[in-house]
C-alpha cells in the first residue's frame, strides 16, 4: 500500500489548507483512493481503474500518459507550484458529499484531469489520527535514510582518502624508483667506462713499442 | 687469495658485475641489488 | 523557533495516542511549549525557565544535567520505547484543563520529571493544521536533504574509481617504467661489455706480437 500526504489550496477557497491523501496499491493506474482533510472534517472517494480508463479516453489521452499526468499531479507535487489546481466544492445542501476536482495549467490554458465525488467520512478524528501517523512515519524512515547516507558518506571520503594517498604515495614511489635505478645504473656503468679507460691505455702502450721496435729494425 | 682477488678484479667490476659476460634481467638485478646506500 | 512533533500512548490510557508537539526557541532550557492533540482537540502550555530550574532544584539534579533529561524524553525520543512515559489527566469536572506529566522509567524505578497543567484551545482545529503542516514541511526538507546525500554520495563513489582508476594506472606504470629502464640499461651495458671484450682481444694481439719480437730477439 502506498500512501502520499500533500497540502493543498483549492480555487474556490484559496486561503484554506486541506490536506490530500492519496493511496494506492503498487500502481496508480489500477485505482486510487483520494481523502481530503480540513484538520476537522474529512471525505472519502474512490477512483477505479475503469475510471481512470474512461477519463483518459475522454481526454483522448494514452492511458499511460494520463496515468502519469495523475502521478505528477496527486503524488510527486511536480512542477511549479502553480502547475495544477485543485479544487473543493461543497454542496451547499448536501454536507455529506463535496466535489473534488484536479486540473492541469499550461500557461494560459487550463485543462481538467480529473474529479470524483467524495463522502463525509464519520469519524474524521481518525483519518486525521492516520495521517499525522503515516507523516511522522515518513519523518523517522527519512531521517533514519539520512544518517544511513551520513555515515556512507563518511565511509566514501575516508576510502578516497585512502586512495588518493596510496596514489600520492605510488607517484612517489615511482619517482623513487626512476632515480634510485639511474643511480645504480650510472654507478655499473662508470665502473665498465672506467675499465675501458683502462684496457686503452694499455693497448695504446702496448702498441707504442711495437711501432718502436719496427722503427729501430 | 690475492691471486683469486686479483683474478676476480679483472673480470668483475666492484659490484660484482662481469666486464666481458653480456647481462640480463636477473644479474642486472642482483648486481643493482648489491649496490648499498653508501655507494 | 525549534518544534518536535512525536507520538505518545497516555499510561492512563495505553490504546489512545496523542500527538505530542514541543515548540522552544534555541535552547530547550531557557523555556519551552508544550501542545497536546488528539486529533479532535488541542491543548497548550508553557514550562518557564524558572520553572526548569525549580524542578531541578526539588529533583536535587544539576540542572544541565535536568534539561538533557527533558530533550530526552520530549524532543529527541532517545532509548528504547518504554524508557519514558507520559500520561494525560483530565480533570473530570474541568474539561478546560488537563494535566501533562512526564516520567523516565529505570529498571523497576519510575522517577518524574516534570508535569503541567495545560489548557484546552478554543480552535484545535488551527493547531491540528499547523501540526500537520509542520509534518509536511520536515517531510519535505528530509527528502531535500537525503536526496542531496544521494547526489553526494554518488559523486564521491565517482571520486572513489577515478582515484581508484589512477591508482591501478599508477602501478601499472610504475611496473613498465622499472622494466623499461633494466630493458634500456642492459642494452647500453652489453653495449659496453662488448667494447670491453674487443679491448681484451686487441689487446692480447698487440701483446703477442711484442712476445714474439722478444723470443725471436
Amino acid at each position: 500500500m502506498e500512501k502520499k500526504v500533500s497540502r493543498i489550496y483549492p480555487v474556490s477557497e484559496p486561503g484554506t489548507i486541506y490536506f490530500l491523501q492519496v493511496t494506492w496499491e503498487k500502481d496508480l493506474g489500477t485505482g486510487f483512493m483520494i481523502t481530503l482533510s480540513d484538520a476537522q472534517s474529512a471525505w472519502a472517494g474512490t477512483v477505479s481503474e475503469a475510471e481512470i480508463s474512461k477519463e483518459a479516453d475522454d481526454m483522448e489521452m494514452e492511458r499511460e500518459k494520463y496515468v502519469e499526468e495523475l502521478r505528477k499531479a496527486l503524488v510527486l507535487g511536480a512542477g511549479p507550484a502553480n502547475m495544477y489546481n485543485f479544487d473543493v466544492c461543497k454542496d451547499g445542501e448536501n454536507v455529506e458529499c463535496c466535489d473534488f476536482s484536479y486540473e492541469k495549467n499550461l500557461k494560459d490554458v487550463s485543462f481538467r484531469l480529473g474529479s470524483l465525488k467524495l463522502q463525509k467520512v464519520s469519524s474524521p478524528t481518525e483519518v486525521i489520527k492516520e495521517l499525522i501517523c503515516h507523516c511522522l512515519d515518513c519523518i523517522a524512515e527519512l531521517h533514519a535514510k539520512k544518517e544511513h547516507l551520513q555515515k556512507e558518506n563518511e565511509r566514501l571520503l575516508s576510502d578516497w582518502n585512502d586512495v588518493q594517498g596510496q596514489l600520492e604515495k605510488c607517484v612517489e614511489a615511482k619517482e623513487e624508483l626512476e632515480a634510485d635505478l639511474y643511480k645504480r645504473f650510472i654507478l655499473v656503468l662508470n665502473e665498465k667506462k672506467a675499465k675501458i679507460r683502462n684496457l686503452q691505455k694499455l693497448l695504446k702502450e702496448a702498441q707504442e713499442p711495437a711501432e718502436d721496435t719496427a722503427h729501430i729494425r | 687469495s690475492p691471486d683469486t682477488k686479483q683474478h676476480f678484479a679483472c673480470e668483475y667490476d666492484c659490484y660484482g658485475d662481469s666486464y666481458t659476460a653480456d647481462t640480463d634481467l636477473t644479474q642486472i638485478k642482483e648486481v643493482f641489488s648489491r649496490i648499498n646506500e653508501n655507494d
